[in-house]
């Protein structure tokens, strides 16, 4: 553990917690993108299978499980509960069908573990994980662009999701010139990138409405 | 032995 990965980490339980404090406030789910979260819960459960093979630590695993169940209550929430479930407009969340982020990142997974010799169902889905993590914010970003001016909240939200893939690039770089017992994974540096990268404009458009304490607004 | 980046990590 370094600071930069626990900091990404603690970024991404803030913005967890800043989402269920923005649906539970404004008893709606209006800019928020539920095929997002549906995504990350995927994500989560693919990669997350380790808990039952291998153990790394009390933290570890109880973060694991924290996203899981976080996750699976905000979907749980906006399908299934009132307020939310009126007020939620699927054809807001229209852009990337699941099927279109699950089909191609499968088979790039499938693709690069038969290169790379790692055929246990264990490791195709970890890395299949990898690659669905990198596009699971799509979604969200745009259903901001839709409604352009973005809800404080939700701001708040998608800045700590990015500031945590921030992080853990530094996180990468960190560990790759203090840590002896460490072997570099491409795949992980180029699908984080690509990742980070997706935020870049956001950041862009949140610091500078948060600089002239304006609103967040996106243009066209 | 050696753990892959991120294999460790959330």
């Amino acid at each position: 553990m370094n600071i930069f990965r626990f900091a990404g980490d603690m970024s991404h339980v803030v913005s967890i917690l800043v989402l269920l404090l923005r649906l539970r406030s404004s008893k709606s789910a209006v800019g928020i993108s539920l095929k997002t979260q549906e995504l990350f819960l995927i994500v989560f459960v693919t990669r997350y299978l380790d808990l039952f093979t291998t153990f790394y630590s009390l933290y570890n695993s109880f973060m694991k499980v924290a996203y899981i169940a976080s996750t699976t209550y905000i979907i749980w929430m906006i399908r299934f509960q009132e307020p939310y479930k009126s007020k939620y407009d699927a054809s807001q969340d229209s852009f990337l069908h699941i099927k279109f982020a699950v089909a191609p990142c499968a088979g790039l997974a499938l693709f690069a573990c038969l290169v790379k010799g790692e055929l246990s169902p264990i490791d195709i889905l970890w890395t299949f994980s990898i690659f669905l993590e990198a596009l699971a914010i799509v979604p969200q970003l745009f259903v901001l662009q839709r409604y352009r001016e973005v809800e404080n909240l939700t701001g708040h939200y998608v800045f700590f999701l990015g500031a945590y893939r921030g992080l853990y690039i530094l996180n990468w770089v960190y560990r790759s010139y203090y840590e002896q017992f460490y072997r570099h994974n491409w795949l992980v540096y180029v699908s984080g990138a690509v990742q980070t990268a997706l935020y870049v404009d956001f950041f862009y458009y949140y610091v500078v409405s948060k600089y002239y304490g304006g609103k967040l607004t996106l243009p066209t | 032995a050696k753990v892959a980046a991120a294999k460790d990590e959330l």
